[in-house]
């Protein structure tokens, strides 16, 4: 398992991934 | 640029207006489509056929549903003066006698005013005259209006409207009976003849009213969901799910109630195959049946299908008319919220980039308790009870810009969703 602060830099990395993605079908 | 370009398809470009003309070819050739009737098989072989020879991917699934008919009906008050009443039974609704019911009426605003009159009740057709605060919560007047009434000795129960506007219009709806309670007839009035009969009564005169009905429950009728598909790329077990139902009431048209819904969710399909696109993951319109009898169809979809619930990626119900779309409904994780909060700004071209709380709807509710993330269309819907299931709930409601703007956030949001490299996180 991941510590905690680990999931949360890994959570907040994909949120900011997946913006970009979405931001791909302007 | 794919947002701009199915919205520019859908607001501007060669299919603007197809979902307005799609629906009333539907609803001028079928009409109304009650659960269990002949129009309502009409109706579904209607869109099967249609939504093949529009190159999408086409079955039916089998389910049962009720099969309740209205038979004739009437109500007339005969004291303290002689005036006939607009009426319509309600759904599950017993019938009369033959001779019909004539008795003296009680009228109440309240189940609390209803049972500290209890005595005055035994014997009377009991009207409910209780006011529209709003839909959810006056409709649980009509759902269970008779077994209250028949709890204390009425004889029949006439329900005032749910509707917060009314020009004599009968709005119906279906009842339910409590286990152990007599069944009595119970039907509709219209929000003038509810108040006419309580301003009687507050001046203390008595009124007779005689209620004839003709209706009665025939045995569960064949029917099906009907289900259209353009098949993902890469994950086609996959599935975003679009629907609205096909079944209405058996008055007016249901353009509104559902047929909408309905035509926005086919529309989605439509735009997206026009523009040669084909996202990773299945997209799925599914047209239900039996909604109208409380998500009868929609049950059974679930119960099948319950096996592959971590393939359903998201829910999507369009279900309170197809109005200008103001935003989307949206019940999720805080992840899967983030993420369809990015999603809706792709919906700026047409202003409609709010992402709320509490996506909503009959059929898609049994997969939202499960924990799928559910999404409900929300438009301006102020006027949307003044046809819900009323002789008014007919074409003439509708307006072709507004269902282009449903057509192309729905087929937006479905889309980008099914693209995605991952599904939304529960």
């Amino acid at each position: 398992a991941l510590p905690k602060n680990s999931r949360s830099n890994d959570t907040e990395r994909k949120a900011s991934h997946v913006a970009a993605e979405v931001a791909g079908y302007t | 640029d794919v947002a701009k370009q199915i919205i520019d398809l859908a607001v501007f470009g060669a299919a603007q207006n197809r979902s307005y003309r799609r629906l009333a070819d539907f609803t001028d050739t079928i009409g109304n489509r009650v659960s269990g009737s002949h129009n309502l098989e009409m109706a579904i072989k209607y869109m099967y056929t249609a939504m093949t020879q529009d190159g999408l991917d086409v079955h039916l699934e089998p389910v049962k549903i009720p099969h309740w008919v209205r038979g004739e009906e009437s109500a007339q008050m005969i004291v303290p003066r002689a005036k006939s009443f607009a009426i319509l039974g309600l759904g599950s609704s017993v019938g009369t006698p033959p001779e019909g019911i004539e008795a003296e009426v009680l009228v109440v605003e309240s189940f609390l005013e209803l049972r500290r009159r209890a005595s005055e009740a035994v014997g009377k057709i009991v009207v409910f005259n209780q006011p529209f605060v709003s839909y959810g919560l006056t409709v649980v007047y009509r759902a269970y209006g008779a077994s209250e009434a028949a709890k204390v000795g009425a004889v029949a129960s006439l329900i005032r409207s749910i509707t917060p506007f009314s020009i004599n219009s009968p709005h119906t709806g279906w009842q339910d009976y409590q286990d152990g309670v007599k069944r009595i007839p119970t039907a509709c009035i219209t929000v003038e003849d509810a108040e006419l009969m309580w301003r009687f009564a507050q001046r203390g005169q008595k009124i007779v009213v005689r209620l004839m009905m003709g209706a009665k429950t025939l045995p569960d009728a064949d029917s099906f969901n009907t289900v259209a598909e353009i098949k993902g790329w890469q994950h086609p077990e996959q599935v975003v799910l679009l629907s609205g139902h096909l079944d209405s009431w058996d008055v007016g048209q249901g353009a509104m109630d559902d047929g909408g819904g309905a035509m926005i969710s086919w529309e989605a399909l439509s735009l997206i195959k026009d523009l040669g696109l084909r996202p990773r993951r299945t997209l799925r319109a599914v047209l239900w049946t039996g909604e109208e009898q409380g998500g009868v169809g929609a049950q059974q979809y679930y119960n099948l299908h319950k096996v592959n619930m971590s393939n359903f990626d998201l829910v999507m119900e369009s279900d309170l008319g197809t109005f200008t779309p103001l935003g989307l409904q949206f019940t999720g994780s805080d992840a899967a919220r983030k993420v369809m909060e990015e999603v809706v700004k792709l919906l700026a071209p047409i202003n409609t980039t709010k992402l709320e709380t509490h996506g909503e709807g009959t059929d898609i509710s049994p997969w939202m308790q499960a924990g799928v993330p559910g999404a409900s269309l929300h438009v301006a819907d102020s006027r949307y009870f003044w046809f819900h299931h009323s002789e008014g709930d007919t074409m003439t409601v509708q307006d072709p810009q507004e269902m282009n703007l449903c057509s192309a956030l729905w087929a937006v949001v479905a889309y980008v969703v099914a693209d995605l490299q991952d599904m939304l996180q529960r």
